[in-house]
């Protein structure tokens, strides 16, 4: 028997808005420490790794590891049907070949069930190496989002160079060229604001804006976006999901012929 | 010029 609670669906709803421009399908592995998603796009250039920690819900239970392949269409589909102040509880029994998702209403006056068929998924997983990253960034998660829309209009790749003085974005097409330009912030009101750089080695790698755009539907996920690079590694877009886990996502660099 | 990398080459298939 496996059962999640979580009091509000609206973290649900944020979460799969977060991964469903960049996958079709997945596979949700669950276990005593809680559930976990690892899955490339179509394309294996970008990986999408999720963590939610059983600690992190209202009520968790699994008596035996399930893998539930999920449509992830299919399942935005039933999460519009809750509302954001609905408890949603993710239920199903071992070896079932269906999940139910039901939700209930802060009175408990409304209660409706949705059950769904679950997919047989070729799963893939990558092993990714420990890596100690040569710069890492820490910035508010809709600056990030602003500026991977703006440079996205002028280039389909985008140009990131991290020093100990800032971090650098820019593209250049047709149109012209775009900087964007952040440096460390010396004091700030709220923590969410504060840009911080930890770098060992400036690194300066070039990325697919599209990507970079998809990443940034996490945003309403955490105030804050984490970005480690390394030369010649892939990067990783880090939000934190308070008290309940991450998501992760990796993007392979745009590489010279 | 630039080619778009793919994480296989990256990271090892399990």
């Amino acid at each position: 028997m496996f059962e999640a609670r979580l009091i509000s669906a609206t973290i649900l709803k944020k979460i799969l808005d977060a991964i469903k421009d960049l996958l079709n399908e997945g596979t949700f592995d669950c276990s005593d420490s809680g559930i976990q998603l690892q899955a490339m796009d179509n394309s294996h250039v970008s990986l999408v790794s999720l963590t939610l920690r059983s600690d992190g819900f209202d009520k968790f239970r699994c008596d035996r590891n399930i893998s539930m392949g999920m449509n992830l269409g299919s399942m935005a589909k039933i999460l519009k049907c809750a509302n954001n102040d609905d408890t949603v509880t993710i239920k199903a029994q071992d070896n079932a070949d269906t999940v139910t998702f039901m939700f209930e209403s802060p009175n408990h006056e409304k209660v409706s069930d949705y059950e769904m068929k679950l997919m047989n998924l070729d799963q893939e997983h990558l092993g990714i190496p420990e890596t100690d990253y040569s710069c890492v960034v820490r910035m508010p998660s809709m600056e990030f989002a602003r500026i991977c829309r703006d440079l996205a209009q002028f280039s389909e790749s985008m140009l990131i160079c991290c020093t100990k003085e800032g971090v650098k974005f820019s593209a250049s097409g047709d149109v012209g060229s775009a900087n964007v330009k952040l440096a460390q912030t010396s004091s700030v009101d709220k923590e969410e604001e504060a840009v911080s750089i930890e770098m060992q080695e400036p690194v300066t790698l070039t990325f697919a804006c599209r990507y970079l755009n998809a990443f940034t539907k996490a945003s309403p996920l955490s105030g804050q976006v984490q970005l480690s690079m390394s030369a010649d590694v892939p990067l990783v877009v880090e939000y934190r999901i308070q008290d309940l886990g991450h998501i992760r996502y990796y993007l392979a660099p745009k590489i010279e012929d | 010029s630039q080619t778009q990398g793919r994480l296989d080459s990256f990271f090892k298939v399990l």
